[in-house]
């Protein structure tokens, strides 16, 4: 995925 | 990190505890479905794969283990330790038929097509549909104890907290997720039924009842 953003979501 | 995103992973959290504990202390789980217990265990491995590849912060690691751990913990408890309360004949949702879907649109609709990011989008879908058996559950049966609607108001909370902490990210870092922020408001959608009735009913001293 090129936005890491949303995988620091639980 | 924001104030909505830290609220939805203490609901979250709190909806996990509440279910062991009531689970524990009633030496009982009837009333729960291990239907939506087993999808909650599969939407949790198949999204924290990136346990063993990436590292984000403590933090982030923790709450995934405390969440992989404890859905195991609640399978353990229903299946085994408790097997002889659980509701067998009313927990009869057909789980093949959102597995299937799920899996499937996530084949079709990801972000990228590599086994990681199709199965994290899997868990998404899944986790968006994970409850229905347990809402099946409590509509076979017509009511539900307090403490599981209680556990019921937090996990639906979550994922509601989760779209505003959505919003303000789209707003402060312009940030935002398409296929998350569609799972999650279908998420929420699905809880609203009960949102309705625990708010007349439960925090009213009541037992959740649905008419008849």
């Amino acid at each position: 995925k090129e936005d890491e953003g949303s995988k620091d979501e639980l | 990190m924001n104030i909505f995103r830290l609220a939805g992973d203490l609901s979250h959290l709190l909806a996990i505890i509440l279910l062991l504990i009531k689970i524990w202390k009633t030496r009982s789980c009837a009333g729960i479905s291990g239907k939506s217990q087993i999808l909650f265990a599969v939407v949790y491995v198949s999204r924290y794969l990136d346990l063993v590849t990436t590292f984000i912060s403590l933090y982030n690691t923790l709450m995934k283990l405390v969440f992989i751990t404890s859905s195991f913990a609640t399978l353990y408890l229903m299946y085994v330790k408790f097997k002889a309360t659980y509701d067998h004949n009313h927990d009869s949702f057909r789980i093949e038929f959102l597995l299937l879907p799920c899996f499937v649109l996530a084949l079709l609709i990801n972000a990228s097509f590599t086994p990681l990011e199709v199965l994290w989008t899997f868990s998404i879908y899944l986790e968006a549909v994970a409850i229905l058996p347990q809402l099946f559950l409590v509509s076979k049966t017509g009511e539900a104890e307090s403490i599981t609607s209680h556990y019921l108001f937090a996990l639906g909370s979550y994922r509601a907290l989760y779209l505003l902490n959505w919003i303000y990210r789209y707003y402060a870092e312009g940030h935002y997720d398409l296929i998350a922020i569609f799972a999650g408001a279908i998420q929420t959608i699905l809880y609203c039924d009960f949102f309705y009735l625990y708010i007349t009913k439960v925090l009213k001293g009541k037992k959740l009842q649905l008419p008849a």
